[in-house]
């Protein structure tokens, strides 16, 4: 059970309320404007990709001309899959990568799905490196994505940021 | 791929990967 | 007597000893969420996105170099606050002002880096902790190598206080830690660093700075401690726009403070770190001040003290 002993405890004139009233009494001025911060979290809404209600080709074709404009290169989409792009991105951070030999083509995979009529949504997913030489990263061939288990978000992250801003600005 | 609707300029987009056994959610916040 | 003290001694072995066999990454839950901030971010923009989340500090990441580029803290909006004193004209630089720009703000100011360190997440949890004591930062991030491009994975960031809860939650010994406060020598004597309702804000932010605390006590004119003033605070400050109210007493920025603060932990000599530690287990607390029967002020125990004390002393 809790020690009987215990002399720790909440100081009452640190309680904001207290604290406010106090300083009312003494007739603050200042303290008449200051307004406590609002601590009510907007709660942030999160959903997969980004949505879109355009037509589904303006979709492609506004997405092609932002990879283009990112220097990003793509594998030409087969005909019965019009809607899935495989992209292949470099992401070099300055010379570090060439000397240590590290992947810097970054793999994404982007697809439109409709969600219901008029209603699409744009997917990201990573793919994998390669490096520059065309050598596939080592996650196909050692290990599958199940044994990878320290993968960096982040560069992911970043390009899909500067897809999405591009798209954006664009439209 | 996770994103946040744009407030204030700002993108927020997110990923949730395995780390070992655990699973961490990376939000990464950057300007518009 | 002896009988607590040589309890005392042995529980303090075992927790350290719990401390070496576990991992940092054993402290982090199964599913979590890490916020990470570009460094092009605006400074009063990610001030927003810290208060939106409700966390007081961030991990940075420069996409330039696709690397870690340390934690923001409260430490970094203080030195903002003490640019916008010593340079009242640049306000519009502080308002486009980004976080890779705060490196510079610290240069203009002379104030040193804060020295955030890192450590593996499958290092020994003990290890993390001695590098907190020794960088003087109250949290550590955990960084990783993606193991197929070798860039750098910020993982997580442990704090003391995550490291003393999950130590109170899972060491039963914590309660054989009876010896009195008076006896262990980790009280620090705060009154040094205290101010009155009437001190202007901008002085208590300096002492934060100068001093190198994340509190400051404020007492009345008889000594008794009223309220405390704390590093997060100055959040409230920047986000209101009045840090620029030269003549604002710390009394009246204390208004800012939101209602869920929880209030100031006051603890006496005659208490024990078995009850100190949980408190820890049961409340967001990160600092208790020690007052006498009737209420003076006496001095500070911080969770640094706790930690030092469990990694080294006994």
């Amino acid at each position: 059970g809790p020690d009987e002993t215990s002399t720790i405890a909440i100081l009452p004139s640190s309680l904001p309320q207290i604290h406010r009233a106090n300083m009312m009494q003494q007739g603050s001025r200042a303290a008449m404007k200051i307004t406590p911060l609002n601590n009510k979290k907007s709660k942030t809404k999160w959903h997969f990709g980004i949505r879109s209600r355009s037509y589904p080709l303006d979709v492609m074709g506004e997405i092609y001309i932002a990879l283009k404009n990112l220097g990003a290169e793509w594998a030409k989409p087969s005909e019965e899959d019009l809607w899935t792009i495989k992209v292949r991105w470099r992401y070099d951070t300055g010379s570090l990568d060439q000397q240590r030999k590290i992947p810097d083509l970054m793999r994404m995979v982007i697809q439109l799905f409709q969600i219901e009529p008029n209603n699409y949504l744009v997917d990201f997913k990573f793919d994998g490196w390669e490096t520059s030489n065309g050598e596939e990263g080592s996650s196909n061939s050692s290990s599958t994505e199940e044994e990878m288990s320290t993968f960096s978000a982040y560069p992911f992250l970043h390009l899909t940021t500067r897809l999405i801003m591009e798209l954006a600005v664009n439209s | 791929l996770i994103t946040s609707s744009i407030k204030h300029n700002t993108l927020c987009v997110a990923s949730t990967v395995r780390y070992k056994s655990k699973y961490a959610t990376q939000i990464l916040y950057g300007p518009l | 007597e002896q009988n607590i003290q040589l309890e005392q001694k042995l529980a303090i072995q075992s927790i350290r000893n719990f401390l070496k066999s576990k991992t940092s990454y054993d402290v982090l839950p199964v599913s979590y969420r890490l916020i990470v901030l570009d460094t092009s971010l605006l400074v009063k923009k990610s001030l927003n996105i810290l208060l939106q989340n409700n966390i007081v500090s961030a991990p940075l990441w420069d996409a330039k170099t696709s690397k870690f580029a340390g934690l923001l803290t409260s430490t970094d909006f203080i030195n903002v606050i003490q640019y916008y004193f010593c340079n009242p004209d640049k306000f519009d630089l502080i308002d486009k002002l980004q976080l890779n720009g705060l490196k510079d703000i610290e240069k203009c100011l002379g104030v040193p880096s804060l020295d955030q360190g890192s450590i593996h997440p499958f290092k020994p949890l003990y290890d993390a902790c001695v590098k907190m004591i020794e960088s003087r930062s109250r949290r550590i991030p955990l960084i990783d190598q993606d193991e197929e491009t070798q860039r750098e994975i910020i993982v997580s960031v442990l704090t003391q206080y995550r490291i003393l809860k999950f130590v109170s939650l899972n060491c039963r010994e914590t309660r054989f830690l009876k010896r009195k406060i008076r006896e262990l020598n980790i009280v620090t004597d705060a009154s040094i660093d205290s101010c009155y309702m009437t001190t202007p804000v901008i002085d208590v932010i300096q002492m934060l700075s100068t001093r190198g605390v994340s509190s400051v006590p404020i007492i009345d004119e008889h000594g008794r401690l009223v309220n405390v003033y704390e590093a997060v605070d100055v959040l409230g400050l920047i986000k209101g726009g009045i840090y620029n109210d030269l003549s604002l007493s710390v009394g009246e920025a204390l208004m800012r403070r939101g209602d869920d603060f929880e209030g100031v932990y006051t603890c006496t000599v005659e208490d024990k770190l078995s009850t100190i530690m949980d408190t820890i287990r049961k409340a967001r607390v990160h600092r208790f001040f020690v007052v006498d029967g009737s209420g003076l002020l006496q001095g500070v125990i911080t969770l640094s003290d706790i930690l030092k004390y469990i990694l080294f002393e006994e």
